[in-house]
């Protein structure tokens, strides 16, 4: 049951977005940040064969089951967590990046991280002023159970509340500004320990970037549905 | 025929400064390329910064020890072209037929001309942005290429008050790029401001149909006893013709123990 075929045609030069249906799992193995449970990921492989060629491409990506929510709890106003329903104390520390040179090598990531993840910890927040942190970076926090708070490029210090004064409407440049944030989000939206995209460190980014990154980050309308289905169920 | 899949491109790099090089990038992509780590070419850390190049070389003292950050020059008093560098690689791919070949880049900092076997491409500013470029048609025939790529800093890398503090005079902020690079409260400003091809560079050789950018969504009901895994991707036919497609998803979890699959 965990395998679709689907033919399709592509017309010449076309460049097209197709969902699957759904994938049906009953008790799947859920995955669980690091002193709540195992971190059980799946395999997902896609490979798309065409008629007269072979094999055209492939790709896969670890994935793990989860639910992450997050809300405000009014009355301490600090941000409350739960994964696949359970709260979740968290132990958190701060990231900025593995080397300031940019040396970033798998072995360093996995040593970084499962040193974290030995130390009890079960978040790390990407602080603003630091990189969107990299695939592999995310790959071990997957295994090891470090839920990632990601931050966007927006501090404090330098948009708009630093001494002296800077850039209070942050990049000359929002269109790159959010052309780069979609682009990120592509490339890690699918890590099961990726929890929270977060506007910037300190500091709201300006409001036209705010807006479009929340609503490009909000749930899509279709699982807003299903949730609420689920509820009514 | 090329082998369907991703090839990184991480080894037999050379650098030079931009400054140091009196050639364009279609010579040094056709008729005069660098013959190997010889001045002003070096051997190059991609991926990897500047900073990190110059110090695999030792023409720049380590940073992380003392105060050698200090003997460092700092591109606000250097300028900006000090540390524009030209990174050179070859490689070899000889596609078949209906193959197509892409050139990545998953991070430049900051932007960058790419030149390949004499044709020139332009990837644009951002340091958080990949950079995918369809190659096939510029290959040369005999399936030696030659890639040349001019790296060159953010727009406003600032400079650094004489009392340091948090971003330095903030100038970096102005870009859509890390902002720790001006210095912090906790570490001194990176001389080159992380210029550089500082994330894999690779080749992905497809057939006619190139998948991108899958989303994996679950959705969960009955206490997260009943699962769905949505997935959407999206698929680019480059052919000329109407492409028949068959595709296929799999979900394979990782077995216990000593159990397997067959």
């Amino acid at each position: 049951e965990h395998l679709h075929t689907q033919n399709l045609s592509i017309p010449p030069g076309a460049h097209v977005q197709y969902t699957f249906p759904p994938l049906f799992f009953y008790k799947p193995n859920l995955w669980w940040p690091n002193g709540m449970g195992k971190q059980s990921l799946y395999n997902v492989e896609i490979t798309v064969e065409v008629k007269g060629f072979g094999e055209s491409d492939s790709w896969s990506h670890l994935f793990g089951f989860r639910k992450i929510e997050s809300y405000i709890d009014n009355a301490t106003g600090g941000r409350l967590f739960k994964v696949n329903g359970h709260p979740v104390f968290i132990r958190g520390g701060n990231w900025i990046l593995s080397d300031g040179l940019l040396r970033l090598s798998k072995k360093r990531y996995k040593t970084d991280i499962k040193f974290h993840a030995d130390m009890n910890f079960n978040m790390l927040r990407c602080w603003g002023g630091g990189i969107a942190e990299r695939p592999e970076f995310y790959h071990y926090c997957d295994i090891y159970g470090l839920l990632v708070w990601q931050e966007f490029w927006i501090t404090g210090d330098c948009d708009g509340r630093g001494i002296p004064v800077s850039n209070p409407n942050g990049p000359l440049d929002h269109d790159l500004f959010m052309l780069c944030s979609r682009d990120t989000i592509k490339l890690l939206r699918n890590h099961p320990s990726l929890a929270l995209w977060v506007g910037g460190n300190e500091q709201t980014p300006p409001d036209d970037i705010n807006t479009a990154l929340k609503n490009d980050l909000k749930l899509h309308p279709y699982f807003q549905s299903l949730s609420e289905t689920r509820n009514a169920l | 025929m090329a082998v369907i899949g991703k090839t990184r491109l991480d080894s037999g790099w050379l650098a030079a400064r931009s400054t140091e090089v009196n050639l364009t990038g279609v010579q040094l992509t056709t008729t005069h390329p660098p013959t190997g780590p010889s001045s002003p070419w070096m051997q190059a850390a991609v991926p990897g910064t500047v900073l990190g190049t110059l110090l695999k070389n030792n023409l720049v003292p380590d940073p992380f020890y003392g105060l050698e950050n200090e003997a460092i020059i700092d591109i606000a008093d250097s300028g900006r072209e000090y540390y524009t560098f030209w990174f050179f690689t070859t490689f070899q791919c000889k596609l078949s037929g209906s193959e197509h070949v892409d050139l990545n880049f998953r991070a430049i900092n900051y932007s960058a001309e790419v030149y390949l076997n004499g044709h020139k491409n332009v990837l644009p500013k951002g340091m958080f942005r990949r950079h995918s470029l369809d190659v096939t048609d510029i290959l040369h025939p005999n399936g030696q290429n030659m890639l040349a790529v001019l790296v060159h800093p953010p727009d406003h890398p600032g400079k650094i008050p004489p009392e340091g503090g948090q971003g330095g005079d903030h100038e970096i902020g102005k870009d859509v790029a890390a902002q720790y690079v001006e210095g912090w409260d906790w570490m001194a400003p990176i001389r080159d401001r992380n210029t550089g091809i500082w994330d894999e560079v690779s080749l992905s050789v497809t057939g006619p149909v190139k998948i991108s950018d899958p989303h994996l969504v679950s959705s969960f009901f009955d206490n997260y006893k009943r699962a769905y895994l949505h997935t959407t991707t999206e698929l680019e036919n480059r052919s000329a013709w109407v492409a028949e497609c068959l595709l296929n998803i799999q979900v394979t979890t990782e077995l216990e123990g000593r159990i397997c699959l067959v």
